[in-house]
């Protein structure tokens, strides 16, 4: 059962921990503020007053065997800091935190975080974009029930090429792209593309590399089903 | 030329105006906080401090032939909604607003929002699936340089078969889908997927659809370029 501790329940945290619960995850839900916890309390049964700047507070949550830990503070950077640190000195495998420039980006990789998020920065380029191309009807997203998606090449496929596997017949599947593999830290990641051109039937599945995707949700989950 | 006025200098309204000045759209960045507005002005040459509540101070921007109005006010709703209402009774085409919740939204909607946006919740979103799907390195964001468009099917191409196109030998681009045309107004637009199964080579091409596209950036601005 995947769990999750998700401190400050502002439009970011109380999305975050709403959407993770919704897919059937363990979550705690944490913030300072009484009438935040009240709240999201009648969607989330773990809900907990409490300040996350307290190291012994975060402790009595028993934070052993979180998959991830995430801090949506926004407005409060040296809460949003120290709450970072405090999980990652608890054990917590892995931190995600928000930021809203460079500077405190830096410093919250510099303690550890292992992944920073700043909404309001990444829509906002994208709207840019959007509104630049009015042919353009959308950028980046799919239509509603097609997801993109990038996965580790199964080891039974390594060795054949996409024209014997065949993804589109055999699985309802496009692969887009195929890439060195690299595991993301966050968005200053870049994956080596192993292919410079799109993917052709003759191509080669090599091992360590990624597989991008796109099909109708039930399609990849048939798919990664099979081979993970 | 591209003409856009952006309202409220937030990390959010300022990535906007700061993505849409790099493209090299017109912009006028207004604020009523100076020192937002001093900040932005190293980017930006239209920057000014006014309160955008005040609709002669609006008025006094000359906002006729705006692409569109983007209002980034965040916290204080009644600021937002009477800037946006104002926009709209200005002339503005294109109100693009900001919502945390239903119910703003729905305000919004009433008074004309075209479009309205909640950088957190989209963001937070997608951060709760990313995080519960482990083996799939990504989800919904594309390798650094390869871009997912959906662009409408140009006329020059229409009843042609995709195997005839060839869109992967002859642009370097990757049909993935294929949509019936329906301008999105914001995230609650689903359009019709025109065609049940992933494109083939047999797929012909009709009028008033949409592709959905995948490639490299340079390719797909190529393509763009010919047909728009
Ligand atoms: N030390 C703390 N311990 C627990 N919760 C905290 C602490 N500091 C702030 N919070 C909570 O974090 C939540 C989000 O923080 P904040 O209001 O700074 O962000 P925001 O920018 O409004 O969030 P969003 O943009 O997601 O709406 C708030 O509900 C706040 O009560
Ligand atoms: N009436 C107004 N006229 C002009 N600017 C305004 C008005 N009201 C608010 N703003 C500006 O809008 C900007 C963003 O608003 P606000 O601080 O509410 O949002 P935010 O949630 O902090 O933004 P973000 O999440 O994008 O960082 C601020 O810089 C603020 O000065």
């Amino acid at each position: 059962m995947s769990k999750f501790v998700v401190i400050g329940l502002g439009v970011f945290g109380r999305q975050v921990a709403l959407s993770l619960a919704q897919e059937g995850a363990e979550v705690i839900a944490v913030d300072s503020d009484m009438e935040r916890v009240e709240e999201i309390h009648d969607y989330i049964a773990y809900a907990v007053r409490l300040d996350s700047t307290d190291p012994s507070a975060l402790r009595s949550l028993g934070l052993q065997d979180m998959e991830a830990g995430i801090v949506a503070i926004g407005e409060d950077f040296e809460a949003n800091l120290l709450t970072a640190a405090y999980l990652k000195q608890l054990g917590v495998k892995k931190v995600i935190t928000r930021a809203s420039n460079p500077i405190h980006r830096r410093i919250l990789e510099q303690i550890g975080a292992d992944e920073i998020i700043s909404p309001e920065d990444e829509v906002g380029r994208k709207t840019a974009h959007r509104l630049l191309r009015p042919n353009l009807v959308d950028y980046i997203d799919v239509a509603e029930d097609y997801k993109l998606i990038r996965v580790e090449t199964p080891q039974d496929l390594v060795g054949k090429s996409l024209g014997e596997i065949d993804f589109r017949r055999n699985y309802q599947l496009n692969i887009i792209s195929i890439n060195k593999k690299q595991i993301p830290e966050g968005e200053d990641t870049t994956e080596e593309v192993t292919h410079e051109a799109v993917p052709t039937s003759q191509t080669i599945l090599e091992p360590d590399t990624i597989l991008v995707i796109v099909g109708k949700e039930k399609d990849i989950n048939k798919f990664t089903g099979k081979y993970s």
